[in-house]
């Protein structure tokens, strides 16, 4: 899985 | 976080239980289209996966959980426990005109060409159009529960309110995402005859019954 991936939207 | 952002999340919550509760109180699916809420549990699985890989906050963490669970128990009352009330029938909708395009699309359309990203595309797009074989549905038998509407009128809402939290995002944070944004417009447009009929005829206390 990738480490950088971040989403703070649901 | 803004204000359309926190009502959205909250509208969509709303729907999830709305939608539970109705199953749970009447001990019946009907009306309901178990294709969509299969959907619906694959877009938050395929979306929710950086709950593995990283945390952002309490409140994203409790929401991505309880979105999650509540997406499993909405299939579970429909396919196990209330299945005898399940009409399959009338759920004809074929999903695979949905999920195969809408993988190759984000396969060939997304932001970086690696798994997570890939999946969190893909769940974009096939949010946009999980609905399908609920209006469907609703379009083949003519009709729908006052309750069903509520649902979907939450459920429309919290993506139009998406929309203006992009807006806000856009012009305080310089923050937008185009896939997200054309996902949501596209999904937004397909609730437009939904919501025009939820006004003038749910709200002023009459059941949603098509024209035959």
């Amino acid at each position: 899985l990738d480490d950088d991936f971040e989403k703070d939207e649901l | 976080m803004n204000i359309f952002r926190g009502i959205a999340d909250f509208s969509h919550l709303a729907a999830i239980i709305i939608l539970l509760h109705k199953i749970w109180k009447s001990r019946s699916c009907a009306g309901i289209s178990g294709k969509s809420q299969i959907l619906f549990a694959i877009v938050f699985t395929t979306r929710y996966l950086d709950l593995l890989t990283s945390f952002i906050s309490l409140y994203n963490t409790s929401m991505k959980v309880i979105y999650i669970s509540c997406s499993y128990a909405t299939v579970y009352l429909i396919y196990m426990k209330f299945r005898a009330t399940y009409d399959g029938n009338h759920d004809s909708f074929r999903v695979e005109f949905l999920v195969v395009p809408v993988g190759g699309l984000a396969v060939l359309i997304n932001h970086d060409f690696a798994l997570l990203e890939i999946l969190w595309t893909f769940s974009i797009y096939l949010e946009s159009v999980a609905i399908l074989p609920q209006l469907f549905m609703i379009s083949k038998t003519g009709e729908a529960e006052t309750i069903t509407t509520h649902y979907l009128f939450c459920l429309g809402l919290y993506r139009a309110l998406y929309l203006f939290n992009w807006i806000w995002r856009f012009y305080f944070e310089g923050f937008f995402d185009m896939i997200a944004i054309v996902a949501g417009l596209v999904q937004t447009v397909l609730y437009c005859d939904f919501f025009y009929l939820y006004v003038t005829k749910v709200l002023k206390g009459k059941k949603l019954s098509l024209p035959a």
